[in-house]
C-alpha cells in the first residue's frame, strides 16, 4: 500500500482506539500529573484506605460472581480480574474495527483475542502507571506499588513484573496514536497457535506494521530505532504473559477458595 | 474452539454480553 493508504489506516485505527478504549494515556497522564480540573485520585496505600475506597464508591462496580472474601490479597486479585474482563470487552470491540479483522474466520478471531488480549493489556497498563503506583477505577483511585508489594505471596507477585515492564516501556514516550497501532499489531499476530489462515492474518499485520513504522518516523523523528525497539517489546510482552499465566495457574492450585472469572478461564485454558 | 470459548464468541458476535 502507498503512503496515503497507510496514513489513513493509522488514522482509522487511532479513531477506533479512541472510540473503544475508555482510559487513554492522555487522560491518565493528565490525572497522574495533576493537570486536570477533576478531583485528584483517592490513594490506596494500606488496608484502611482500600476499605475506604470500596465503601466510598471509588469503584463503580461491585465485584460480581466472586465469592465474598475478607482476605485482602484475594480481594485485590478479584479487582484485577474485573478490570481485565472489562478491558477484554473493550479490546474485542477495538479488534472488530481493525480493517480486515471481521473478514477472518471466526475461529481465528477467537484465537487472536485469546492470545493477544493480555499482551495488549500489559502494553496499555504502563499508560496508567508510574514507578510508584497505578491508576484504577477509571482514574478515581491510585493504588501504590508498595501496597501491592506488601500483600502476601503469591498475590504480591501479580503486579510487580508489570511495573518493571512499565518503567522501561514508558521511557519510549509513546502516545495514544502510537499505542493504537502497536496494540492492533499485537492482536493481528500471525504466529498464534491454531490459526487456520495464517497468511490472511499476516497480511493485515504487515499493513499495520508498515503504518506503524511510517507513523513513528513522522511522529518521533528524533527517536532512533523506535520501530525495532517496539518489535522487541512484542517479544518481552509474550514473556510477561507467559509468566502471568503461570502465576494464575499457581494461584488456582494453591488458593483453592479463589475463583477465576469464566472469561479468563476460557482465555487461560490450554494457552501456553 | 467455539465450545471452549463461548464468552469470547459471544463478545465477537454481539457488543453486549450480559454475564460480564
Amino acid at each position: 500500500p502507498g503512503g496515503s493508504d497507510l496514513k489513513s489506516l493509522a488514522k482509522h485505527v487511532y479513531n477506533a482506539y479512541l472510540k473503544n478504549l475508555n482510559m487513554t494515556k492522555k487522560k491518565a497522564r493528565s490525572i497522574l500529573t495533576g493537570r486536570t480540573s477533576t478531583n485528584p485520585p483517592f490513594v490506596v496505600h494500606d488496608m484502611d484506605t482500600l476499605w475506604q475506597a470500596e465503601n466510598g464508591l471509588v469503584w463503580n462496580q461491585l465485584i460480581h460472581g466472586a465469592p465474598p472474601t475478607k482476605e485482602i490479597g484475594v480481594h485485590v486479585f478479584y479487582r484485577c480480574q474485573c478490570t481485565t474482563v472489562e478491558t477484554v470487552r473493550e479490546l474485542t470491540e477495538f479488534a472488530k474495527s481493525i480493517p480486515g479483522f471481521v473478514g477472518l474466520y471466526l475461529n481465528d478471531q477467537v484465537t487472536l483475542l485469546k492470545y493477544g488480549v493480555h499482551e495488549a493489556i500489559f502494553c496499555m497498563l504502563p499508560s496508567l502507571m508510574n514507578k510508584d503506583g497505578l491508576l484504577v477505577a477509571n482514574g478515581k483511585g491510585f493504588v501504590t506499588r508498595e501496597f501491592l508489594r506488601s500483600l502476601r505471596r503469591p498475590f504480591n507477585e501479580i503486579m510487580e513484573p508489570k511495573f518493571e515492564f512499565a518503567v522501561k516501556f514508558n521511557a519510549l514516550e509513546l502516545d495514544d496514536s502510537d499505542l493504537a497501532l502497536f496494540v492492533a499489531a499485537i492482536i493481528l499476530c500471525g504466529d498464534r497457535p491454531g490459526l487456520m489462515n495464517v497468511r490472511q492474518v499476516e497480511e493485515i499485520q504487515d499493513n499495520i506494521l508498515q503504518a506503524l513504522n511510517l507513523h513513528l518516523q513522522a511522529h518521533h523523528p528524533d527517536s532512533l530505532y523506535l520501530f525495532p525497539k517496539l518489535l522487541q517489546k512484542m517479544a518481552d510482552l509474550r514473556q510477561l504473559v507467559t509468566e502471568n499465566a503461570q502465576l494464575v495457574q499457581k494461584i488456582k492450585k494453591t488458593e483453592s477458595e479463589t475463583s477465576l472469572h469464566p472469561l479468563l478461564q476460557e482465555i487461560y485454558k490450554d494457552m501456553y | 474452539l467455539k465450545e471452549k470459548h463461548k464468552i469470547l464468541h459471544r463478545l465477537l458476535q454481539n457488543s453486549s454480553c450480559s454475564d460480564l
